[in-house]
């Protein structure tokens, strides 16, 4: 079915455009190996950061590898949105202003949609709502050790983890 | 629709029952590693029957789901949404995995009512809530999306167009 | 070659016992599928983190399983040593906690041998000796911008990076 | 030993020629995304001989490792190493790749004298520096490890013993 595919293809690609330019200033876009007959190639991207020359994928660097696919998972998510979204340390590959860029991006979100994030840094905690803990009781226990209401950037001094 | 409450007993990690509130909004998940944060997301995908048990790090079917820290055989997960009406109704998701003598049995229900995995998938999707879907993305998805061939990477548009 | 194989994986196991340790608290070895024929087999690694059960790599955390990567990382590296190390964003998964605990071991390491590590995460630089800034002109271009020499932690404000 | 000096002149991210000084012990290398990290590690393996452009991430062999900021057809790497020995003797490795009508040549050097890639990798040696060794773990490496087969990952063992 190729037209289905076509038309989700162009959906996904405009939101896909729209996203990383808010996420890099850059420009890019989804490209078919085989715009004829997509069933035949793969798709790859092609990204061009602000003041860069255009490069294929295979060619970035790992956190622009990253923001790549965040900002193709984040059209998945507005081509068939859901009442909640799950990210799971996303921003490992990400440099701390990433990190922050990727953590307005959600907070905008959220104001439409429930996110739950999980992450190691410090700059996807700064405009979080709130922070959950999990902590390890002995024997590798999981307990919930409380939950910080934030005013943005004001709790890091709560947390226990070295990176806030 | 938003996830009101996690109620998680004796899955993974959670030795005993554990209950975590959840808000709208933009909540962020902290902890050292190995504390159970992604056992969270786990628990979220066993309730709701998302994901298999080798996506959720089980070599062993259900039996690895099972926290291996009490005596007990079951473990069991209970979802609870809020359907942000104006009375704030609300609709619950849950799974219970249990030892028997023949191997495991798998029980869900919905608002405490069993169901089968079928009927629990159909009224997720009523929702936007499948199994294909790109809501939940767990640790490493990412990379796979970046490593990944070009063939791979089109068939995920294939899968949702 | 059997003999060959066996003498090179109980070095490097021996190894990597001590070092999973350093890293640790825990206790960790690495396991032949197939001992008797072990080119039948693969090899997978246990691993029993302080007051935690016995697991394999498969049920582990990202964070554990980068720990356990690592070790075994540094474990060869002990069986073959070289006059120099560069380490590339193995850190990416750890929490700060264990973002200290690597930046140490490489700080002790780093007395006999030159290592060179590139890192997000702050905790990595606490300990080094010296930092290397790299940035980009217009157009992409990298510019090094500066070595600062660090005592140990009183540098991290002269640092642009936000997570320092 | 150790690293005294990079020397490097137009090879990807960096336009002209860098030299970048190292010392012993502990040097961390930081800078946002993209700005030429992991280049810094590639030109050590270029100007080495240790690994493939393809390793390298360039597609389409050496050629993509040549900057395309400037006009020029050539890229060039020198490593100089410290011998540590009373009187600070140096040797130096270098590389230069240029394009050709016929395609691209690819000369390496060891104290700027001529010499094939198997003369360095055989002077290398001496030094225990191997192009399949742990000394060098790129971006990326680590994960691979996790995610291995555990047949492949037993196979390094194959591969140093
Ligand atoms: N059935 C089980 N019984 C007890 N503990 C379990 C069980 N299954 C998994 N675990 C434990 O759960 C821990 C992993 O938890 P999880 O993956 O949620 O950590 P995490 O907080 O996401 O860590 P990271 O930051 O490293 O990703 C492991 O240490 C593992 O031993
Ligand atoms: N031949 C080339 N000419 C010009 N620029 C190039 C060339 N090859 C690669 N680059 C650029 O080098 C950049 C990547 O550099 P590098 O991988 O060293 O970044 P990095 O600092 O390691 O980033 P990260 O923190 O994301 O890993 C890319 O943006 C790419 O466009
Ligand atoms: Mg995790
Ligand atoms: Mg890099």
């Amino acid at each position: 079915k190729k037209e289905t595919f076509l038309k989700a293809f162009h959906e996904v690609n405009r939101h896909f455009s729209e996203i990383f330019t808010e996420l890099t200033d850059g420009v890019g876009k989804l490209v078919l190996e085989n715009p004829e007959n997509p069933f035949l190639g793969g798709l790859t991207v092609e990204g061009q950061q602000k003041d860069k020359k255009k490069q294929k994928l295979a060619g970035m660097s790992g956190g622009e590898k990253t923001l790549m696919a965040l900002s193709l998972v984040f059209a998945f998510q507005r081509y068939m949105p859901s009442p909640f979204y799950a990210l799971d340390e996303v921003d490992a590959a990400l440099d701390g202003f990433n990190v922050e860029r990727i953590s307005k991006m959600i907070a905008t979100q959220s104001k439409l949609t429930q996110f739950v994030v999980i992450s190691q840094r410090s700059q996807m905690f700064d405009r979080a709502d709130r922070m959950i803990g999990v902590t390890q009781m002995g024997k590798g226990i999981t307990k919930i050790s409380g939950i910080k209401l934030q005013n943005s950037e004001n709790s890091a001094e709560n947390n226990q983890n070295p990176d806030k | 629709m938003h996830i009101k409450r996690l109620e998680i007993d004796n899955f993974k990690s959670f030795a005993n029952k554990t209950e975590i509130p959840f808000l709208e909004g933009f909540t962020a998940i902290g902890g050292i590693n190995g504390s159970g944060k992604s056992n969270i997301i786990d628990s979220i995908l066993f309730a709701l029957g998302l994901a298999s048990a080798r996506t959720m790090r089980s070599e062993k079917g259900v039996a690895d789901l099972i926290s291996t820290h009490n005596q007990r055989n079951e473990a069991y997960v209970k979802v609870v949404f809020d359907l942000d009406d104006e009375i704030g109704t609300e609709i619950s998701f849950s799974r219970r995995v249990k030892k028997t003598p023949s191997g495991y049995s798998s029980t869900y229900a919905i608002n405490d009512k069993i169901q089968t995995q079928t009927q629990v998938h159909s009224e997720l999707e009523k929702y936007q809530i499948t199994p294909n879907g790109y809501n939940i993305i767990m640790q490493g998805d990412v990379v796979e999306l970046v490593n990944c061939s070009s063939i791979e990477r089109r068939k995920r548009i294939d899968d949702i167009a």
